[in-house]
């Protein structure tokens, strides 16, 4: 029973997908479970579709833990879940966000490397695909992207966490989302999830040009940071990839904004400052609870301004 | 399973590009296999580093040589994997 699940704790892959089923069969009016592909190593790739029908709405895209060791943002995809589950009907604003549009959220985006971080090597980042002519294994699946494939920010050397991959693509993780994304044809909004630095960010990461749209995604990125900070004052920055952190190329926001999904954002969720990617589980309900007041802020902004 | 025994992280407070510059370079070096959490990118973001107990010493003999301010974020980082691991072992028996 979803009701029992305790979501101020880390959970290994078989937990999470059996916890899935449970929440669609708790909410079989409003979510399905789709496999989206497999993993290198074939686990299957599930995305939770939040849907009150129709047919190829208007939808909303989330990924998270594409990282595998970011283990606060699997964790913030499952509670985020939930929440969208029950707060529908009660909540006015998500309620209005899925009368006309779908939302569909990979909550682990990396399971081989997400298991891999349970099991072997908990500081595990990349997938688990092996590199011909290496002994390193694994690509980093944000710079695997067919966005300024091979720029500066990533690296050709397979043994780095920053690895590009042999080709754009080239990882079956980010081929499934990206054969899902083109077949659907109606993402109107793309928001990847990682930790940490606190930081909401928007293209690009490719080059430090301007996105043409990046003053209005300035502004939605700000105001959704300000309803971020509001709950526990946590302080984000917010920017481009470029101007905030580094130029880093292959990057999934990049690409989903070149295909033409305008609302494009990474969030890099918190440490507050002492514990990084370890952060401990009792931080998981407060850091899912602020990011969801600016989830939804991007929600109703996508939502009252179709394009 | 790989253990961190040892193992600390490092929180770097470069004061001024020419800071950033050296530890860029380590970085790019992938010298003492060292691992960014958070990479040099700006003196307005600190940048995080897992240091293998191996390289401690080096690393922090590197910073003071060059007065690059620094404290120690997690001390031992094997430590707060083993608690995040009871952690979810407890969790597990009550689930179940």
């Amino acid at each position: 029973n979803t009701r029992d699940f305790n979501f101020g704790a880390y959970h290994p892959l078989e937990t999470i997908y059996s916890w899935m089923d449970t929440l669609v069969d708790q909410h079989p009016n409003l979510v399905t479970k789709l496999e989206i592909g497999q993993s290198y190593e074939n686990r299957p790739m599930y995305v939770l579709k939040f849907s009150t029908g129709g047919t190829n709405r208007p939808a909303i895209w989330m990924d998270l833990g594409i990282h595998s060791r970011e283990w606060v943002s699997q964790a913030t995809g499952v509670w985020t879940a939930n929440k969208i589950a029950t707060d529908y009907d009660t909540d006015a604003s998500l309620t209005a966000v899925l009368k006309t549009m779908d939302i569909y959220m990979l909550i682990v985006a990396n399971p081989d490397g997400y298991v891999f971080s349970h099991t072997n090597d908990r500081m595990w980042r990349k997938t688990r695909s092996p590199n011909s002519g290496s002994v390193c294994v694994g690509v980093d699946p944000n710079r695997n992207w067919d966005a300024g494939f091979g720029g500066p920010g990533a690296s050709t050397n397979p043994c780095s966490e920053t690895y590009q991959g042999s080709s754009a693509h080239s990882e079956i993780e980010v081929k499934n989302i990206v054969n899902l994304i083109q077949s659907h044809g109606n993402f109107k909004s793309f928001i990847s999830v990682h930790a940490y630095s606190q930081l909401l960010m928007y293209p690009y990461g490719y080059t430090c040009r301007s996105a043409a749209d990046q003053a209005e995604l300035d502004s939605v990125g700000r105001a959704a940071v300000q309803k971020l900070t509001s709950l526990y004052g946590t302080t984000y920055k917010v920017g481009s990839i470029c101007t905030i952190i580094y130029q880093a190329s292959g990057g999934s926001i990049d690409w989903s904004y070149d295909v033409g999904i305008k609302y494009s954002f990474a969030f890099e969720l918190r440490d507050t400052g002492r514990y990084g990617f370890i952060l401990p589980a009792d931080q998981i309900i407060p850091t899912a609870s602020e990011t969801w007041l600016a989830l939804k802020h991007i929600m109703e902004y996508v939502h009252d301004h179709p394009y | 399973e790989r253990l961190f025994t040892g193992d600390q992280v490092i929180r770097v407070d470069a004061q001024s590009e020419e800071q950033l510059k050296l530890l860029q370079i380590l970085e790019s070096e992938e010298k003492w296999n060292l691992d960014f959490w958070r990479h040099p990118v700006s003196t307005e973001l600190p940048v995080d580093v897992r240091v293998p107990r191996s390289h401690l010493g080096a690393l922090k003999e590197y910073l003071n040589a060059h007065s690059i301010p620094f404290t120690v974020m997690i001390d031992d980082v094997q430590e707060l994997l083993d608690q995040e691991k009871a952690e979810m072992r407890e969790n597990h028996i009550r689930q179940h």
